[in-house]
């Protein structure tokens, strides 16, 4: 699975996420990566792609609860996804990456690595895996 | 107005083993992607279009599991799918079942912005891809070796696999690393094969 998410200087907000699935999945299964507000969200606030346990994804609603749990709960970009990550993925396997409308960039993941990068046009910019 | 920012990802769940060069491979691929929608950024792209870019380098590039070196199902076959989402009106499109499109996430923002629904799969993905006339080839295009090796291992194990990039090691050094039953949502990964 591959993704990305971006805000541009605008501060509106985007996701996109693309995949084959699993290795030696059924023909016909579906995984969480096209499903909106699972694999992939985007609002006013911020912009998220989902990858690793499609299932867990699913069930957790992962995409759209970092979204939530910072729109009623008032969290910043990365309290919230470490917080879904943390608490939503039951023992589900799953990684994120997310952006927020005020610029900011933030990933969490519960696997062994996570292939990611990330930049601000502050010029932070890292690339990384474990 | 605070500036802007991008994130990429190529999958979780990675191989502790997995051989230095793989992994500076890895890293270079996404740090040519991040550079390309830094690019496109400073140019005042909105980031709708820019992820769409980036993910579609992405696809392009056998190396993770999307586009070109998809995961293969049981049958051997490479069965895509995508979303993409813009944020401001919360516009959505997603697209699964592809095994011609060359660039799904492109079809997924054809479904957003050039049809009524949100979501299109299979045959009828297929065909508003046609009509909509985005590039296709044919399903071997997105097959690898390393994949169908991943496969023949997978069977092996009787299991399914994730985003794992095994080493290229020979096989005797694979099935090592798929020895340990793989859990999935707490319960052995056996429990979905016949799912």
């Amino acid at each position: 699975t591959v993704g990305c998410v971006v805000v541009d200087s605008q501060g509106r907000c985007a996701a996109a996420t693309s995949t084959g699935g699993l290795m030696n999945k059924r023909s016909g299964r579906i995984g969480d990566s096209p499903l909106i507000g699972a694999g992939t969200y985007a609002c006013g606030l911020c912009g998220v792609s989902c990858t690793g346990e499609g299932e867990a994804i699913i069930r957790g609603t992962l995409a759209r609860e970092v979204a939530a749990v910072m729109e009623y709960k008032g969290m910043g970009l990365q309290e919230a996804v470490s917080y879904v990550v943390e608490e939503r993925l039951d023992e589900g396997k799953a990684g994120l990456i997310a952006v927020s409308s005020n610029g900011e960039v933030a990933c969490g993941f519960n696997t062994t690595g996570m292939f990611r990068g990330c930049a601000t046009e502050a010029g932070f910019m890292e690339v990384g895996i474990w | 107005m605070a500036g802007w920012a991008i994130a990429v990802h190529g999958g979780a769940g990675v191989d502790p083993n997995l051989p230095l060069d793989r992994q500076e491979e890895a890293k270079k691929l996404l740090a040519r992607c991040l550079n390309l929608g830094i690019d496109a950024l400073r140019s005042d792209h909105p980031a709708i279009d820019v992820v769409e870019l980036v993910v579609r380098e992405l696809e392009s590039d056998p190396l993770f599991n999307s586009g070109r070196g998809s995961a293969l199902t049981e049958d051997g076959t490479v069965e895509m799918e995508a979303s993409i989402m813009d944020g401001p009106k919360r516009r959505c499109g997603a697209v699964s079942g592809l095994t011609t499109v060359k660039n799904p996430i492109s079809l997924a923002r054809l479904v957003m912005d050039k049809s009524p629904h949100s979501y299109l799969a299979f045959s009828g993905a297929e065909e508003f891809a046609r009509q909509q006339g985005v590039e296709m080839v044919c399903n071997d295009y997105f097959i690898t070796e390393e994949n169908v090796g991943m496969l023949k291992l997978a069977k092996e194990a009787n299991s399914i696999l994730f985003d794992y990039r095994i080493p290229n090691a020979g096989l005797e050094k694979c099935s090592a690393s798929v020895e340990t039953p793989l859990q999935m949502n707490g319960l052995p990964i056996s429990v979905y094969a016949p799912e």
